[in-house]
């Protein structure tokens, strides 16, 4: 698994 | 997008729409705890400050714009409008213990060191206990009108169900968030004693009440 850091939760 | 996120969010605004509705239907805020409500300010403005730089989705955008005019919104109505339904005496949680505190782990644990970036951990690590104020004031009186309960529980749903969404997203996607998925549990966790109550009385058809 990888760490998203990306924001597109809200 | 998942069901999970996608009812959680829907949670989330029905919370919201709650809220309001409490507000106009008693046209009173009491028994709502204006620090939580100013956390929750803190909390959209400092994640969603994006909205200018990052686009994620039609979705994402209007969801964001919702949130940081609604809680704006509520500020106002608790300042303006309802100030005299405000009692700030049994408001008295100390915000500082958990903005220094939540400051501290945003510059510690981020993905980049970046000012947007500091800024949308200290949203996550302060948004998973901006409830405090409130349950603090819960547990101070005791009691709490059915739709407040209502609105809480909304709000509680919708962190529940972000958790099964990162399960979800970490087998399907592969991916994992640790510093939302550690901040949500905890976020989680502080509503189980507040659903406790809420599943063995309101839902029962009794009053919100705490044992002396």
């Amino acid at each position: 698994a990888q760490e998203t850091g990306l924001h597109d939760e809200l | 997008m998942n069901l999970f996120r996608f009812f959680g969010d829907m949670s989330h605004l029905a919370s919201i729409l709650i809220l309001l509705y409490k507000i106009h239907a008693t046209r009173s805020v009491r028994g709502l705890s204006f620090k939580t409500q100013a956390l929750y300010v803190t909390v959209f403005v400092a994640r969603y400050l994006d909205v200018f730089t990052e686009f994620v989705s039609v979705y994402n955008t209007l969801m964001k714009i919702f949130f940081i005019s609604s809680s704006c919104f509520v500020l106002y109505l608790m300042k303006g409008r309802y100030r005299p339904t405000n009692d700030p005496s049994i408001d008295t949680f100390r915000v500082e213990y958990l903005l220094g505190p939540c400051a501290l782990l945003a510059l510690i644990f981020h993905y980049r060191w970046s000012f947007l970036e500091v800024l949308w951990s200290f949203s996550i690590f302060l948004e998973s206990v901006a409830i405090l104020p409130q349950l603090f004031m819960l547990q101070r009186t005791g009691e709490a009108e059915t739709i407040t309960t209502h609105y809480l529980a909304a709000l509680g749903a919708y962190r529940a169900l972000y958790i099964p969404n990162w399960i979800y997203r970490y087998w399907s996607e592969d991916v994992i968030d640790p510093i939302a998925v550690t901040a949500g549990i905890v976020q989680t966790a502080l509503y189980l004693d507040f659903f406790y109550v809420y599943f063995t009385k309101v839902l029962q058809g009794q009053k919100f009440e705490l044992p002396a």
